[in-house]
């Protein structure tokens, strides 16, 4: 995805037998211009490039045989650490799924910013989790969008009903608690307890809450999710992300992260052919995993993350 | 960002990370730096309040006034087209346009032309019902230009001033979904002639790059007439119209700044700046 940019660096780098600091500076700032074309944050570029030029020097790349493979060696080892994964595993730790308790439910919170993809990638879980013969339940905790209670309802009889797999997708919703903009906030909290009550009474094993879409910037929004997260406690708590955003990924991530916690980062509309730097920079920016991407329209396109394959991908 | 300073090199590098931080693209950035280089150099450029001045002054020439009206048509019914990827606001935008437009004294008419997305004709006929207006729709699955022709019968027989039609998100690599954009222009075209007045394409303010590809596919396409910019209320920038405009020439017509009816503006390229520097 990022890969065009890198792609002329590195035919350049991988031809050459010699490399000078010159060259290896020179390098950098092509990879740098090929970060932010791709979308990567400015500071996140800038900190990358910094440590593989300090890696470089360490390495003592302009001495060794094959200069130019180095440094691609190098840059393909930061992104997998970058994105969570070992560079020097020989194979790739399984990546964790979705905890499983005894009493349930396991309650996952999904968040994020307007149009992200959360109610659609509500239904991908449940369908994820009814192949591996779990049972869930989705809860429509967004008052305030016309017509969100009925398209999680539509989401969740396509799961169970066009999915495979043993388990129900179950759906929790309270159509006459939905309001205009602005005169349902808080009504959210009272229906993800009621949800959880539900899924309690129903012996469901996975609750997912599908929240409203907000800005980081809202206070009054921030503080619902906030709410949420305390009188219910979530363990998983998702944010959800449009992998086509730009610099603005690192803003809404950041202030996501400091107010409620993400323990996982899901990227959206993966199938288009953006470059994917939000990727880079939310995981750089919160530390928070990437755990899953969604990769179309369909309640079946959604992938476990994995930093070695993103990383590969980046690189062409 | 920029007032009380002197204009140096240093600031300039500063200018020049807040255009990228702003998503206005590695390439459309040199354009506008190499531009304030040259008049700082020549001494025309002392102060960052200049160059907050002379950025103004590009952008209004980028986007004269006259470029971003809406195309209205001599004869009614006057149709507007709304495109654009997945979640931008397409659907929340018509909301808007329709308050507007019905605010002038307009009678309008909606067609809901997303005919894949769960609880998306629900969701337009929401807005319908809270807004006073009809919508137009058709088979839940079936096919989208055949509800487009309902809609455009509609509009004639009802002999309505604005018929503003909704389609569903889709990416600008989905062939197949590109073609259908196009035969649903194509149908429009065909019911009135030298229809869609006004194709806007929805764009989210928070994208990066990829704005720009999907500006000149979805041009390609269904040929885009202005620039629907929405999510300003937040922190991006939607710096790329920059670069869009470089590439395709399209104007920004409309902002949005929120998810009521009531916050749509009209572009306003000083405000974008001051926006920008903030
Ligand atoms: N191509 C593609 N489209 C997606 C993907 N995920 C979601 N979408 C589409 O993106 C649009 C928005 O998805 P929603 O699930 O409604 O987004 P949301 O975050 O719930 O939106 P709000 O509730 O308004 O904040 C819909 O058209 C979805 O079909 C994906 O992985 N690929
Ligand atoms: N804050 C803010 N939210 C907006 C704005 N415009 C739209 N939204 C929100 O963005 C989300 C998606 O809006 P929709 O109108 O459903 O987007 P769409 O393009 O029709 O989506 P699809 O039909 O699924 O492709 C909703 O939660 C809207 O309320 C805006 O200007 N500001
Ligand atoms: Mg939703
Ligand atoms: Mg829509």
């Amino acid at each position: 995805r990022v890969s065009d940019g890198f792609n002329n660096v590195f035919r350049k780098l991988s031809g050459s037998d010699a490399i000078s600091e010159s060259n290896v500076r020179e390098a950098m700032d092509e990879v740098r211009t090929a970060l932010l074309e791709a979308d990567v944050h400015y500071e996140v570029a800038e900190e990358f490039c910094k440590n593989i030029m300090s890696d470089a020097a360490g390495q003592q790349v302009t001495k060794a045989v094959k200069p130019g493979q180095e440094m691609i060696s190098i840059v393909h080892r930061r992104l997998i650490e970058l994105f969570g994964g070992d560079p020097d595993a020989e194979q790739q730790p399984t990546p964790a799924g979705i905890m499983k308790l005894a009493p349930g439910p396991t309650i996952i919170m999904m968040c994020g910013l307007q149009g992200s993809g959360k109610t659609t990638t509500c239904g991908k879980l449940a369908g994820m989790l009814k192949k591996q013969g779990r049972s869930v339940m989705l809860c429509a905790a967004d008052l305030q969008r016309p017509a969100a209670v009925e398209q999680l309802e539509t989401v969740a009889n396509q799961a169970n009903d066009d999915l495979p797999g043993g388990s129900q997708v179950h759906f929790y919703g309270e159509h006459d608690k939905s309001a205009e903009y602005g005169k349902a906030v808080g009504v959210a909290v009272k229906v993800c307890q009621n949800a959880v009550k539900a899924a309690k009474k129903q012996g469901v094993d996975v609750l997912i809450l599908d929240t409203a879409g907000r800005l980081h910037v809202n206070d009054e929004l921030m503080g619902e999710l906030k709410s949420v997260r305390s009188l219910v406690n979530p363990h998983h708590i998702f944010l959800v992300v449009d992998a086509m955003t730009g610099q603005d990924a690192v803003n809404s991530a950041k202030s996501f992260h400091e107010k409620l916690e993400v323990d996982g980062v899901i990227l959206t509309k993966f199938d288009s052919d953006t470059r994917g730097g939000a990727a880079l920079s939310v995981k750089a920016v919160t530390g928070a995993p990437i755990r899953y991407i969604g990769v179309g329209e369909h309640l079946d396109a959604i992938e476990v993350f994995h930093p070695e394959r993103m990383a590969g991908r980046i690189l062409g | 960002m920029l007032s009380g300073k002197q204009l140096n090199d240093d600031l300039i590098k500063e200018i020049e990370k807040r255009l990228i931080q702003s998503d206005v693209g590695v390439a459309a950035t040199k354009i506008l730096i190499d531009g304030i280089n040259a008049d700082y150099k020549a001494g025309t450029l002392t102060k960052g309040e200049d160059v907050i001045e002379y950025l103004k002054t590009e952008l209004k020439a980028m986007w004269p006034a006259q470029d971003r009206t809406l195309n209205l048509s001599d004869t009614k019914p006057t149709v507007i087209l709304m495109t654009g990827v997945n979640g931008v606001g397409k659907t929340t935008s018509i909301s808007k346009l329709c308050q507007q437009l019905t605010s002038e004294g307009n009678t309008v008419l909606l067609g809901a032309c997303d005919t894949f997305r769960a609880g998306a004709v629900r969701q337009l006929e929401i807005w319908g019902e809270r807004l006073g207006v009809e919508v137009v729709k058709g088979q839940q699955g079936g096919d989208p230009a055949a509800v487009a022709f309902d809609a455009c019968s509609a509009a004639k027989s009802r002999d309505v001033d604005i018929l503003i039609i909704d389609t569903a998100g889709r990416l600008q690599t989905q062939t197949g979904l590109m073609d259908q954009l196009s035969k649903i222009r194509r149908v429009i075209d065909k019911q009135i002639p030298g229809a869609p007045h006004e194709t806007l394409l929805v764009l989210d303010a928070t994208s990066g790059q990829n704005a720009l590809r999907q500006a000149e596919e979805f041009n390609a396409a269904a040929g885009v007439t202005g620039i629907f910019l929405t999510k300003l209320d937040g922190t991006a920038r939607g710096g790329i119209v920059v670069a869009i405009k470089e590439a395709t020439d399209i104007p920004v017509k409309y902002i949005g700044v929120g998810e009521t009816p009531d916050d749509v503006e009209p572009f306003d390229p000083e405000r974008f700046v001051e926006a920008m520097f903030a």
